[in-house]
């Protein structure tokens, strides 16, 4: 269940998208306990000038990003545009069987994108 | 002579979340026990999603470390007994006329990278109908199965006031060094010993709540948020 893709050069600046990700789906509801899906998102969007510079309450962009995107609208055959990349992550847990009949709860970090960056 | 086969993108994908093949499925003769869904609760994305890394006002969840535990750990397994095998003894045995029991655990799942913090040997009892209501307690000793049968070493020894509620004892640092990795396959020998009287005890259920650290899975050891 995710918010549809855009095409390149379209959909706006860059940022996070809604992207559930069902274990029913991808074949693993039959191991795993808990949950039964998350909220893990993806980014996607434009890093071109002036999205790539810093917005309110948005990710430091990296300098290089910015200096890259600068390039890129002065000559765009040197360059590409910054890539459209998560910038900070949560964690989330699972409750599953394992093949030795143990129930086992794993910590996984970085599933969820929380924010997307220009780098 | 054939080169060996690469793994196909979902084998890999599995391995990347640490899982060397795609689990079977559910067992049919397996409930997920309370405290697994307990640890779980306490982890509940949809209250990550409101409130990151928080389970209360002011609560802060320490990443790789199992708070209701209060040990560092990413990975919790619960992993039953292999099938309890029960030996009467005789009067000149620890614990007199009443049974003793040897529990194997597999933990051949957990890889060698894996550092344990946390190893509960969970025991449910029930006490013989005859002689129910033993005064004075139990004294349980677990042990290092010898070779061939019966005990060998006595790795320790604990108090047990009733059979009501589960009897829990650690095992890390006792069955293995803390800062050992944990053994493929721990067999152990379990010996339930009236302080008085002499009534027994039959052993319903052993299980063991195994708390293991990945630094391979704990990024914001290596990389602190700023």
């Amino acid at each position: 269940d995710a918010e549809p893709a855009v095409g390149r050069g379209l959909g706006g600046a860059c940022r996070a998208r809604r992207l559930y990700v069902s274990f029913r789906e991808v074949g693993w509801h039959r191991w795993v306990i808990a949950p039964r899906g998350f909220l893990a998102n993806y980014c996607q969007g434009q890093c071109s000038l002036p999205a790539t510079l810093p917005g309110p309450g948005g990710p430091p962009a990296l300098n290089h990003a910015v200096l890259r995107a600068l390039m890129h609208s002065a000559i765009p055959s040197t360059t590409s545009l910054p890539c459209c990349v998560p910038a900070r992550l949560s964690p989330i847990s699972v409750l599953f069987f394992d093949n030795s009949d143990n129930v086992v709860l794993r910590h996984y970090e970085d599933m969820v994108v929380d924010e997307c960056g220009c780098r | 002579a054939r080169a060996p086969v690469a793994p196909g993108p979902a084998a890999t994908l599995l391995q990347a979340l640490g899982l060397r093949d795609a689990p079977q499925g559910a067992p049919k003769s397996r409930p997920v026990p309370p405290v697994m869904w307990r640890l779980f609760r306490r982890r509940d994305p949809q209250e990550a999603r409101t409130s990151p890394r928080r389970t209360s006002p002011g609560a802060i969840l320490r990443p790789c470390h199992v708070e209701e535990l209060g040990v560092a750990g990413n990975i919790v397994r619960h992993v039953l007994d292999r099938g309890a095998r029960a030996q009467t003894l005789g009067p000149t045995s620890p614990t007199g006329q009443c049974t003793e029991w040897t529990v194997v655990f597999d933990l051949s799942a957990v890889e060698p990278e894996e550092l344990p913090s946390h190893a509960r040997l969970e025991m449910r009892f029930a006490e013989a109908e005859a002689t129910a209501g033993a005064a004075g307690g139990w004294e349980l000793s677990v042990g290092r199965e010898a070779e061939g049968a019966g005990t060998g070493l006595v790795l320790l020894r604990q108090a047990v006031a009733t059979l009501g509620t589960p009897v829990r004892v650690e095992l890390l640092g006792a069955a293995w060094a803390r800062n050992a990795s944990a053994p493929r396959s721990l067999r152990l020998v379990l010996a339930l010993r009236p302080r008085a009287s002499g009534a027994c005890a039959s052993l319903i259920e052993a299980s063991l709540l195994l708390v293991t650290l990945d630094p391979r899975l704990c990024h914001p050891l290596a990389r602190p948020r700023r």
